[in-house]
């Protein structure tokens, strides 16, 4: 199914080009997918979902949000979430794990959160991470836009400068692509799962970021987790590390699963993609695919253990 | 577009409390310029920073006055943009 057209899942592609091989995955798929304007950027460019669903018209299903590209340097992620687009879509009847997640669970898949900044790597700086907002009274601009939620917003791992890497901006969902995904998920209401794609180190993180303290699921996270990096290791030996994203990684304030998990949205995950730091955020293209592959497996994972746990 | 010539990243390896605020020091800095990819958190994690090259001789010297080890793991940013660069043209021929 994948030589009915042209795109070439193993390349980083541009922005329309991601744009238009989701509208043509909505088009090989119209019983499954579709592609649904959630919002604009800063720039005004559509932010598209695509939502996957085999209950046509049961608005309030129980859902998953994968999210991917918020820090727009982090290309592997863009890259995986379009590839995991198409597997979803074209294992449905086939592969019984998809086929069973779906029966009973909508996916909503967001390849590009944070358009302007990836179209910024693409035609200005390739190391972009922030949004590209302005900030009044400062010639740096953009926030970072995984800081920028409510969850213990301007708190520790976030800055209040302007020219950061990790600016906070200057109050929560201040970012318009962050405020379009809350506004999208709380009307919805029905959200059990959120997981969010980066790039960089190997790891697989669970709230929170923003404090040491324990969160309330914490055990069975952790559990899932591990089964999950363990799922994504089988296929060619890539070693996750798991732990919550405070003590694992680093702290970091206004993150987007530290806020979903604090909205009720239990099974929240980060994913660091495969990278050791030797390319920086430039993996081969040739790893695209090897890195999507096994990012499925433990997507999948996850995914299952949502489907068998709905609370 | 944004060049990187002479940019090297540097991976910067902590080994307790007192070298990771050393290295935050470092940093944040604002007229370093340096582009944090790996934040100083625990002592297992090397710190990975963007180092542009008007920055090099400085951050090399504090490290080095400050006792810290590091390595470059990128010694030249450019080069890889530029292959990156590449190997996209080459992809959307194809």
């Amino acid at each position: 199914e994948r030589s009915s057209n042209n795109f070439n899942y193993g390349a980083y592609h541009s922005l329309e080009a991601i744009y238009r091989e989701m509208d043509s995955i909505a088009g090989d798929f119209p019983e499954l997918a579709t592609r649904v304007k959630i919002g604009h950027s800063f720039e005004n460019r559509p932010m598209y979902v695509l939502k996957f669903s085999t209950a046509e018209g049961r608005r309030r299903r129980p859902a998953i949000w994968l999210n991917a590209g918020i820090h727009s340097r982090e290309w592997i992620s863009q890259a995986t979430a379009i590839w995991t687009a198409r597997k979803i879509a074209s294992d449905y009847g086939k592969d019984p794990a998809i086929t069973t997640i779906l029966e009973k669970m909508d996916i909503f898949l967001l390849p590009v959160a944070n358009p302007d900044g990836y179209v910024y790597t693409q035609t200005q700086n390739r190391l972009w991470r922030k949004t590209r907002s302005v900030n009044p009274g400062s010639p740096c601009i953009g926030a970072d836009p995984n800081r920028n939620w409510n969850a213990s917003f301007a708190g520790e791992g976030a800055s209040d400068n302007p020219c950061s890497e990790i600016y906070h901006g200057p109050h929560a969902n201040s970012e318009v692509e962050v405020k379009s995904v809350v506004d999208f998920i709380q009307e919805h209401g029905n959200f059990k799962c959120f997981i969010d794609l980066h790039s960089y180190s190997q790891l697989l993180m669970y709230p929170y970021g923003y404090t040491v303290k324990k969160a309330p699921d914490a055990d069975e996270l952790d559990e899932v987790a591990r089964r999950a990096a363990r799922a994504l290791a089988s296929l060619s030996g890539t070693t996750y590390q798991v732990g919550p994203t405070c003590t694992t990684v680093y702290p970091a304030s206004g993150s987007s699963v530290d806020w979903a998990y604090d909205h009720g949205i239990k099974y929240a995950f980060t994913f660091e993609l495969r990278d050791t730091g030797h390319y920086g955020f430039l993996l081969p293209a040739n790893q695209i695919i090897p890195t999507a592959e096994e990012t499925w497996l433990g997507l999948k994972t996850i995914m299952e253990h949502v489907r068998d746990n709905l609370y | 577009r944004e060049k990187f010539f002479g940019d090297q990243v540097f991976r910067i390896n902590v080994r307790n409390g007192d070298e990771i605020s050393k290295l935050s020091q470092l940093v944040n800095s604002d007229n370093l310029k340096l582009n944090v990819w790996k934040s100083p958190s625990t002592f297992s994690r090397p710190v990975d920073v963007l180092v542009p090259s008007v920055s090099l001789q400085p951050v090399k010297s504090f490290l080095k006055s400050q006792g810290l080890e590091y390595s470059v793991t990128i010694k030249d940013l450019q080069a890889l943009l530029d292959n990156e660069d590449e190997e996209m043209q080459h992809n959307e021929g194809q």
